[in-house]
């Protein structure tokens, strides 16, 4: 699975 | 930040105002569903977690409260203060058939297994169908009020303009998040049939009608 991203979006 | 992630997010801004004061000023929740209320309350808390220690930027925690603040007053209106004009008659659709699948979704399908991120699944795919119950009213009812469509019309913009900024992205940065998208899609196609009626009569100053 995808590595882990600052979820940036609301 | 791009414009079409801005704009959507006005949009959202903008349905969640547009609800608020229609509710206030005709001291009235006739017509709104406040089970989709609830779950776009859900939809916020769970998404919103983060709130108090991931710091992205000052309008990313700005907005974050002021969706968490007006959908929680919001079911406050519906619930408390006006609770007496809430058409519970027609607000019947079973949320358990939703959240439901949602949690066992969110435990099949997701980036990680980490109770943040499975949280924001959960959202993501709650969102996606959060408006159902309010799409289901207004069949039932055969009508919505035009202020209510375009609380509806604004709401549904709001993910769709997401759909163009997750291309945007996808060109400019690379970016993409597979779960964010098709839910956003499936979410999206949700209101297609809605965007036809409001753009072929409510734009042409007719009445909101459901096709007997």
């Amino acid at each position: 699975l995808k590595p882990k991203f600052i979820k940036d979006e609301l | 930040m791009n414009i079409f992630r801005l704009l959507g997010d006005i949009c959202h801004l903008v349905a969640i105002i547009v609800l608020l004061l229609k509710i206030w000023k005709t001291r009235s929740c006739a017509g709104i569903s406040g089970k989709s209320q609830i779950l776009f309350a859900l939809v916020y808390t769970t998404r919103y977690v983060d709130l108090f220690f991931t710091y992205v930027s000052l309008y990313n925690s700005v907005m974050k409260v002021i969706f968490l603040a007006s959908s929680y007053a919001t079911l406050y209106l519906i619930y408390v203060k006006f609770k007496a004009t809430y058409d519970f008659n027609h607000d019947t659709f079973r949320i358990e058939f939703l959240l439901i699948p949602c949690v066992i979704l969110s435990l099949l399908i997701t980036h990680d297994y980490s109770p943040v991120e499975l949280l924001w699944t959960f959202s993501i795919y709650l969102e996606a169908v959060a408006i159902l119950p309010q799409l289901f009213m207004v069949s039932k009812t055969g009508e919505a009020e035009t202020i209510t469509s375009h609380y509806l019309f604004a709401l549904g913009a709001y993910r769709a303009l997401y759909i163009v900024n997750w291309i945007y992205r996808y060109y400019t940065e690379s970016f993409i998040d597979g779960i964010a998208v098709v839910a956003g899609i499936i979410q999206t196609i949700l209101y297609a049939d809605f965007f036809y009626l409001y753009i072929t009569k409510v734009l042409k100053g007719k009445d909101f009608k459901l096709p007997a």
